[in-house]
């Protein structure tokens, strides 16, 4: 349903990284 | 008479002191000593200064210190509260805070507002988040047609831009949040619960008691 899609959910969950990568030994 | 280097002379420009820290945000005196563990550690992992470049944010948070992200850049412009190009170690922890799960969530939407008005200009505008979904997309190597990533931003402001001006301001974004809460999931950061025992050599150097 694209048209339904909101961007910023989009934004949210594909931003590219997650800040739990700073804790990774 | 020597010259004798004590502890605090040792500490990095922009260091402070765990307790004033822990006061400020949601983490223990524990936690702050913990975070500076890993502070010591990522702001060492290219120029050992005491302070976290943007090279040393993106090694951390991609293995690969010349990947660049819209969203990692912005990331650190924001955790950068003195704008002087580095994050210090209280900088560091205050801005990590705002991703402690307890945190007050009016604080993580203002954060994740600011996040993503690019240009700063107190609103989230039309052509900013155009290029949000750009970025994302190119990041992904998925190809959508710019008439496609139009209708998804036109559907988006005519969702949350209630006042129809074209732009979304900070009040608009909180009652859009409000009725779409995932879109701050990513603002909570679960591990922060636990970073004590992700890095517990502080419990040996410790100073300071706890006073929870």
């Amino acid at each position: 349903k694209p048209v339904s899609m909101n961007a910023f959910e989009l934004i949210s969950r594909a931003q590219g990284f997650s800040l739990e990568n700073l804790f990774e030994k | 008479m020597g010259c004798v280097l004590t502890k605090k002379s040792r500490r990095p420009p922009g260091y402070e002191e765990p307790t004033v820290l822990a006061a400020e945000t949601p983490f223990t005196v524990s936690e702050v000593e913990a975070l500076y563990e890993l502070f010591k550690k990522l702001s060492s992992s290219i120029i050992d200064d005491g302070l976290i470049h943007k090279e040393e944010l993106q090694l951390a948070l991609f293995r690969n210190r010349n990947r660049r992200n819209l969203f990692a850049d912005r990331i650190f412009d924001l955790f950068d509260v003195k704008r002087n190009g580095v994050i210090e170690f209280g900088e560091f922890v205050r801005s990590l805070g705002i991703f402690h799960p307890n945190a007050p969530v009016e604080d993580k939407i203002a954060f994740a507002f600011r996040l993503y008005d690019l240009r700063q200009t107190g609103f989230i505008e039309w052509d900013e988040l155009k290029e949000m979904v750009l970025a994302l997309l190119h990041e992904s190597d998925l190809v959508l047609s710019d008439d496609f990533i139009e209708t998804i931003v036109n559907k988006t402001f005519s969702d949350a831009d209630t006042k129809g001006d074209g732009k979304i301001d900070l009040e608009e974004w909180k009652e859009f949040v409000s009725k779409n809460p995932s879109l701050i999931k990513n603002m909570t950061l679960p591990y922060l619960k636990d970073i004590t025992l992700a890095f517990p050599s502080f419990v040996i150097s410790t100073e300071v008691e706890d006073s929870e």
